[in-house]
């Protein structure tokens, strides 16, 4: 059987939220080591990739190896009867055609279950190497949304360029055009309202807002986002989920008319 | 969106 408790049961509800505009259905991957998920949009452009790992939850136990079949809407569902102070635990039996969470209330004076029926989903998983990245951008999240936030009211597209400089991100529209850049500043006490800039060379790619803002969807996850990029591969978003684990979202670049 | 790749130019089959 499968069995995982987490005591911060909000950080699943916002998980949820962060992933279904993104992808409608995906496969919970659950072995002894956590939980995976990887799952495209319907237009194969991003992908979401994420791990939680076992020792994040407060209790995991998991006998065999399942893949899941979750659809996401339908868990958003569920998780929304969920109060943000409970601690949710998530059990199937081998082979299930249904996954039960359970709701306990902080006080432990109130407590639900709820089954959520799976879905068989064929999913074929992508290879993601690990390789190395021209730069490393790690920004506040907060940061990340309000720029991707104000350029989609201007563009369509933007594009990111990494320099010594700092990182850029400017686009165009009928509105007029943008430019937002970002210096290496390491000055605030707080690590997470830096802005530190990793470049090994520079790099200036171009990618479709409407994901990037989509992807900020998981900021109230992490107060840090880190963006990836390498010349003519796709750009990587994480969210560092305290310890519990990580959301990575790529997105394939476009190619400069 | 013209000019759009595909994440499965980049990535294949695991």
């Amino acid at each position: 059987m499968f069995e995982a408790r987490i005591t911060q049961g909000a950080v699943l509800k916002k998980l949820v939220e962060a992933l279904k505009e993104l992808v409608t259905e995906g496969n919970f991957d659950v072995s002894s080591t956590g939980l995976q998920l990887q799952a495209m949009d319907s237009s194969h452009v991003c992908l979401v990739s994420l791990a939680l790992r076992e020792d994040g939850f407060e209790h995991f136990r998991c006998d065999r190896n399942m893949a899941m079949g979750i659809h996401f809407q339908n868990l958003s569902k569920i998780l929304k009867c969920a109060g943000n102070e409970d601690t949710i635990t998530l059990k199937a039996e081998d082979n299930a055609d249904q996954l039960t969470l359970m709701f306990e209330s902080s006080n432990q004076d109130r407590i639900s279950d709820f089954d959520l029926k799976l879905m068989s989903i064929e999913s074929e998983h992508l290879g993601i190497p690990d390789q190395e990245y021209s730069a490393e951008i790690k920004m506040p999240s907060s940061e990340y949304q309000r720029i991707v936030r104000d350029l989609t009211s201007i563009g369509d597209t933007v594009l990111i360029s990494a320099t010594k400089e700092g990182i850029k991100f400017s686009t165009s529209g009928d509105v007029g055009t943008a430019n937002v850049t970002l210096r290496h500043n390491t000055t605030p006490e707080k690590p997470e309202e830096q802005t530190i800039i990793d470049l090994k060379e520079p790099v200036a790619l171009t990618f479709a807002l409407r994901y990037l803002n989509n992807f900020a969807k998981a900021t109230p996850l992490a107060p840090v986002v880190k963006l990836s990029l390498t010349k003519d591969l796709p750009i990587v978003v994480e969210y560092q989920i305290g310890e519990l684990g990580a959301v990575k979202f790529y997105l394939a670049p476009k190619i400069d008319d | 969106l013209p000019g759009q790749q595909r994440l499965t130019s980049f990535f294949g089959a695991a």
